[in-house]
């Protein structure tokens, strides 16, 4: 695994919706998620309340534990201290805000537990 | 300039199953 973070949470980017509006990545909302998740044929919104943040093995990486969803499905994601989340009504967060904002330029507040984060899941197959 | 979209930003974390 690369120790870089993909390119589109670096400052700047340009990110298109799902109506087609291009935002840069840190004028993002929780709206625009919301609507653009909505409009979506097969992906929707979950919450996902950050429940546990523990150091790993792995250097500069941390494990986060989520509790997903209306089942509170818990999950587990191991990922770099610096790696952003998009936090309900806050905005991007992580685990080590000084060290995204170096690597990426991107204003971050510090991911917390309790917090809860927009992530993805399927719409409903049928 | 490279344009991404929205929904790779936020993670896929466990689909929840509907009842």
């Amino acid at each position: 695994p690369s120790s870089a973070l993909p390119p589109y949470f670096m400052k700047g980017s340009i990110i298109q919706l799902a109506d087609g509006e291009l935002k840069r990545v840190e004028d993002l909302r929780t709206e625009d998620f919301l609507q653009s998740a909505e409009v979506s044929t097969e992906l929707k919104i979950d919450s996902s309340t950050v429940e546990r943040i523990d150091s790993s093995r792995t250097p500069d990486a941390v494990i986060i534990q989520f509790s997903v969803g209306e089942h509170k499905a818990q999950v587990c994601v191991e990922v770099l201290v610096e790696y952003p989340f998009f936090v309900f009504g806050q905005g991007w967060s992580s685990c080590c805000p000084d060290r995204t904002t170096q690597l990426l330029a991107l204003s971050c507040a510090k991911l917390s537990v309790g917090d809860v984060c927009i992530s993805l899941t399927l719409k409903s197959l049928r | 300039v490279p344009v991404f979209p929205w929904h790779s930003l936020v993670p896929f974390l466990a689909p929840t199953q509907s009842d």
